[in-house]
């Protein structure tokens, strides 16, 4: 089972057409496992994607040289998957 | 007896699949449940069948959980089709509708996909389908109907999660759905059920121009929005994919749309600013509620405006 402790998703606000190409870039670097829930196509429009923990700095950094506003979204990924869990086995307890 | 099932929580396939059947069961000679398919993996893909009348009726399509991890749009499903089930008879807009159309219900769209988000990865989005040389598995099957195929807004790179696939129809899944609806021929609205951000979506997502039937799609879209949110003020924005998402090809209500099914139309169902697709259990039942207001607002326009 794939877990995801200390993943983020990030909400950016690209103010510009090139801060959207800014964004399209990252999008192309698969090292960094990015997963774009809201794919960047014009500045009227958020962009959301979860970060894994490990390429969180890379992913900041870039945003920050690039002037590119952002806020957290979830702030960690796995807790909200494992209430999740915790709901489905309750649930499950419930019903027997 | 479907009436123990807890539509309030998320549920194994096999659950699924059994509620699907006891729904069938409880309302003998209104649903059906009919194989349309199997996926890449080998399960069945499962339609339910609403009819009241017999063959070459006009008929609604709704599908649901294209991308496996929004688990929030099978459970609308699934409390959909109760709905519809249980208030034939007795709620007089859906004894009008069936008795003027079929309704076909496909709960899981992508039933690997399912499997895999409850059991490895509850990020998994795509098909489980293999190509051979490659590392990476599945394709996203919202980037594989034959509509704009290849274009912008959808990958060529087989890791990625908006990988398209080798060429249209190439995920089974979505064949037999195009197969399904080419040979019914009758379908006269086709409405898919995805989770994220609230939108109510009409073609096109291939390209940013609008549908001949623009304003009309747009009127419809938003008495449908606005039902819904009578409910419990959820807000929707409502345009063409392009203006209110992201440039998108390949995408299941442009090929609707393009092969002549003007009632084609996307629902991104609630998240309320946060979390995305990964809704807590608790707000099941309100986002079908307040969905059920958006469908029912559609399909009523659909049996009332015969084309």
């Amino acid at each position: 089972m794939e877990t995801f402790s200390g993943d983020q998703v990030l909400r950016i606000r690209a103010s510009s057409d090139d801060q959207i190409d800014k964004l399209q870039l990252l999008e192309t670097l698969e090292h960094l496992q990015l997963d774009f829930w809201l794919h960047p196509s014009n500045p009227a429009l958020p962009v959301d994607i979860r970060v894994p923990f490990g390429s969180l700095q890379a992913v900041r950094a870039f945003l920050g040289y690039h002037d590119i506003k952002y806020s957290i979204l979830i702030e960690d990924v796995q807790g909200i998957l494992n209430e999740e869990k915790q709901e489905m086995i309750s649930n499950q307890r419930r019903e027997r | 007896s479907n009436s123990n099932f807890n539509y309030g929580a998320y549920h194994s396939l096999e659950s699924i699949y059994t509620a699907m059947d006891d729904l069938a069961a409880e309302y003998h000679g209104l649903v059906s449940k009919l194989q349309i398919g199997e996926s890449y993996e080998k399960r069945p893909l499962y339609v339910l069948k609403f009819s009241t009348g017999g063959p070459d009726r006009p008929a609604i399509w709704l599908d649901a959980g294209i991308h496996a991890r929004e688990w929030v749009t099978q459970a609308t499903a699934l409390w959909t089709a109760q709905k519809i089930a249980s208030e034939y008879g007795t709620d007089p807009s859906i004894t009008s509708l069936l008795d003027t159309m079929d309704i076909f219900l496909l709960v899981v769209t992508n039933p690997d996909g399912y499997v895999y988000s409850h059991t490895k990865n509850r990020m998994w989005r795509k098909t489980r389908s293999k190509a051979a040389g490659s590392f990476c598995v599945g394709v996203d099957p919202n980037r594989n109907w034959d509509a704009g195929f290849g274009g912008p807004g959808s990958s060529d790179q087989r890791c990625s999660d908006s990988y398209r696939g080798p060429h249209a129809n190439s995920e089974v899944e979505v064949k037999s759905i195009v197969d399904f609806i080419k040979n019914h021929g009758n379908i006269k609205a086709f409405l898919t059920i995805h989770s994220y951000s609230q939108l109510l979506m009409y073609p096109y997502g291939y390209k940013c121009t609008e549908p001949a039937d623009y304003r009309e799609l747009d009127t419809v879209g938003k008495a449908a929005a606005n039902a819904l949110t009578s409910l419990h003020g959820t807000s929707f924005k409502v345009g063409t994919i392009c203006s209110t998402i992201y440039q998108a090809s390949g995408g299941s209500i442009d090929w609707s749309y393009d092969f002549g099914i003007k009632y084609s139309f996307a629902f991104e169902l609630r998240d309320t600013g946060r979390y995305g697709f990964l809704l807590p259990a608790d707000q099941i039942i309100p986002t079908a509620e307040e969905t059920w207001l958006g469908l029912k607002s559609i399909m009523e326009h659909v049996r009332d405006h015969p084309y």
